[in-house]
């Protein structure tokens, strides 16, 4: 697969190139990776690398629908990554290095690196599986689709999922505000990561 | 939880770090 050729960090490069340079908004990128399965021959789509740009909105809606529970388990979390990142043991909730609330899209971009997707299942899947984009805008749509993560997305404050297929995965966009589908983010998109090698940038 | 991929640990530590330099700022609050 041309991905093959992808390295970390020119996916990286990638998905801000796409999420910066957009005259829509935004809020995340994701790059799934295909790949397929050898004990039992199924498709695969796995994290691959994601570019988290927020929304302009985050300060004020801080709590979204989390309840207090929420945030103190969101933040247990982001401080025991933090101390598997860093390898320091965590520090104690009362003396907190995550005191800022953690948002509602930043914790489904978070939890999306622990997702995958088989055999055409969910909208990367589907995607995959059909070669061509699913563009699903506006908060009724995602809640009523036919796929989990597009119901989770919508529970956490997106309204637009997009899903391009491109060579080797599939890019997933996601913003907090209504985009409808449009050939030039596509194009861009499908550019951008069908290039092919690591020149980029 | 010991052993992330290398793809995910890199995207976290991305994440994690943007976060801070985020919310450190006094401009955007």
């Amino acid at each position: 697969s041309s991905t093959a050729c992808f390295n970390q960090e020119t996916l990286q490069y990638r998905l801000q190139a796409v999420i910066e340079g957009a005259r829509e908004s935004w809020t995340y990128a994701i790059f799934w990776q295909s790949s397929v399965d050898a004990a039992t021959g199924a498709s695969l789509l796995a994290w691959g690398d994601g570019y988290y740009r927020g929304c302009d909105d985050d300060k004020r809606k801080l709590r979204g629908a989390s309840t207090a529970a929420d945030q103190e388990h969101r933040k247990r979390v982001l401080r025991e990554l933090n101390s598997l990142i860093s390898g320091a043991p965590p520090p104690a909730a009362d003396e907190d290095a995550v005191d800022e609330e953690v948002t509602d899209t930043e914790w489904f971009f978070l939890v999306s690196m622990a997702q995958s997707f088989v055999d055409g299942a969910g909208l990367p899947g589907h995607a995959l599986l059909t070669a061509s984009a699913a563009w699903v805008a506006g908060a009724d749509r995602l809640a009523s689709a036919a796929c989990e993560r597009a119901r989770q997305a919508q529970a956490f404050g997106i309204q637009t999922m997009a899903c391009i297929p491109v060579g080797g995965g599939v890019v997933e966009l996601g913003s907090t505000g209504l985009i409808y589908h449009n050939a030039e983010i596509t194009g861009k998109v499908r550019a951008l990561f069908t290039s092919g090698t690591d020149a980029f940038p | 939880e010991g052993d992330l991929p290398i793809a995910r640990k890199k995207s976290l530590q991305r994440f994690l770090e943007k976060r801070k330099e985020r919310y450190r700022s006094p401009t955007e609050l």
